[in-house]
């Protein structure tokens, strides 16, 4: 199981549809300060039915919507959509392809897609649970957290041990 | 479930060992469970000793020997129970050129079947990568993506 | 006291303004007292807005920006009332090069009369010094230090 | 007023005497991870009188005494002077060189001495209020630390704008 690929539209500062294919093997992000490499992060988080604002770096669900600039308008909408290639059948599903996307609105309406078809945002939960990718997992480190593993609140750290047993 | 438990907390004892000593060029460490009476609901402790230097407390190691430390774990945990993809956020930000180096050593000697993505601004972890996307804002506040060659 | 306060703090917050623009090269800055009716005991607020950026959350900066943002604000609080010397132990790690070539040029040009003791990773950092001291541990465990001459 | 120099024996990984000579402008401090440049800085907050373990990185302060190697010896103290040019007169004293020096013995015996006369820890903290580099100044930065001042525990915050006011 791995990714395939990710494409995002409206999410934080990429108002305009992008198409990131991935391979097997090492992939670099790279780019200057605030360009945007952790909201890809972000999204990836997002589309896995991510839940909490402060893992996010928001204050409400609603920050993820591109806000605009100073010489674009703000969108009414945020879209993630992450294609995994599941031929060795490790997702319960009986695809070799598995598509997930996660849409919000202003408006505070949400939309969840399994292979195109509509599902609740537990479904998207459920289905990754026990790969590591899910709330526990610890397939995700993000940008200043590598410490958090060796802190005190060793009851972080249980977690990740258990969610790996 | 508690032998589970225990069964592959061992293991991830043994991974932690291997993986340290390959990530500081010797050295030893290791995780304990801080109650054995207590194993599904104790917490768990950590020992680190780099090469040469004498075992102490986990604060006092510096910012660069935490940060591989923490990474020693992290794949020590994967190695037991690898994820389909890894997303690491500049998580090599402490390191010095040398120690990048290591941590990328070990990620491409480690990297058959796995899927790693690594935001970063560090020359070495540019160099090994397999593929190099740019984030620009050539148009202020909006993010798009350029595929790289490598070696460009 | 209260008056006192109230000036100073309207004197950081000039200085505030004029350090992020210059660090950033342009974008909007401030800091604001969150209860003007108890100013002696409320809280700070801190606004900042990138060239170009719309105005949110500190949270939503990214890690670079967050930085360069602290920094700019040490700035600010030492512009109005400058500490004998000052110690700044790895704080531009999240700054990509270009940005860090903003922070040494800053100091370069505020640093007559100035004493600063920068620990660094960094080449643009290394190349803006005065002087270079090397600390090595040729015997494990044990520091020592070499003066280096620049351009070394 | 500014730093002349900073003499280090028996701090962390400093065993060995160490003379450091600061001068005017940008002083850069360089070197492998590990190798002891963040307990020069950690030297330079205890001659100030730093008394929090957990700004020292330690969880006693007898942990600020060499602790040896694997091959060799513990050290039975630790000792770092601070010489400071006060030719502007800004320290309260009536010397144009001061010299401040801190020793803590094994037994938890401490010395403190100021021009070579001993004197309380009290005498050293008080000396240094008022110039930013005391408890609340906002003049020594930790490795990691640059974003507490953006953090939302608004009092310490506060309490920098306090001290520079
Ligand atoms: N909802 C949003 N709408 C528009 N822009 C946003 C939104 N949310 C975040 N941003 C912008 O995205 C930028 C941060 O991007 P990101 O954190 O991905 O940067 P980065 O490339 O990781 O930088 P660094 O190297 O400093 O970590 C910020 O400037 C922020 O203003
Ligand atoms: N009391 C002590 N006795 C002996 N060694 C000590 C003592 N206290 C700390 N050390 C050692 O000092 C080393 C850390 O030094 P320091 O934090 O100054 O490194 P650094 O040069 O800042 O590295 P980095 O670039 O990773 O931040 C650790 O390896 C630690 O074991
Ligand atoms: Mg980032
Ligand atoms: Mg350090």
């Amino acid at each position: 199981m791995h990714l395939k690929s990710l494409e995002i539209q409206g999410f934080k500062s990429f108002p305009e549809r992008t198409f990131i294919e991935f391979h097997k093997g090492v992939t670099a992000i790279i780019g200057p300060n605030g360009s945007g490499k952790s909201n890809i992060t972000d999204a990836i988080r997002w589309v896995l039915g991510e839940q909490s604002v402060k893992t996010l770096r928001g204050s409400r669900m609603e920050d993820v919507i591109f806000t605009g600039t100073q010489s674009r308008r703000a969108m009414g909408f945020a879209e993630v959509t992450m294609v995994i290639d599941n031929s060795d059948g490790k997702l319960p599903l009986d695809y070799t392809e598995v598509q997930v996307t996660r849409r919000l609105y202003r408006s505070g309406e949400s939309e969840y897609l399994l292979n195109k078809t509509t599902c609740r945002l537990r479904d998207i939960t459920t289905l990754f649970m026990d790969t590591g990718l899910g709330r526990d997992g610890y397939s995700i480190v993000g940008q200043g957290r590598v410490d958090d593993i060796l802190s005190h609140r060793s009851e972080d750290r249980r977690r990740v041990f258990e969610e790996a047993s | 479930m508690k032998k589970q438990f225990v069964d592959h907390f061992s293991l991830i004892n043994e991974n932690f060992k291997q993986v340290f000593a390959e990530l500081f060029g010797g050295g030893v460490a290791e995780v304990g469970l801080e109650d054995e009476q207590d194993v599904l609901a104790c917490g768990i402790e950590i020992r680190a000793q780099p090469p040469g230097k004498k075992l102490q407390n986990l604060l006092l190691l510096s910012g660069g020997e935490r940060c591989l430390t923490a990474i020693a774990l992290l794949f020590a945990i994967l190695r037991l129970r690898p994820t389909p993809f890894c997303v690491l956020d500049e998580v090599e930000a402490a390191l010095d050129d040398a120690n990048v180096l290591r941590f990328t050593d070990y990620i491409r000697r480690h990297s058959e079947d796995a899927q790693y993505i690594l935001v970063t601004h560090r020359k070495g972890t540019m160099e090994a990568a397999d593929r190099l996307y740019g984030v620009t804002m050539q148009e202020r506040g909006i993010s798009r993506i350029l595929s790289m060659k490598l070696g460009e």
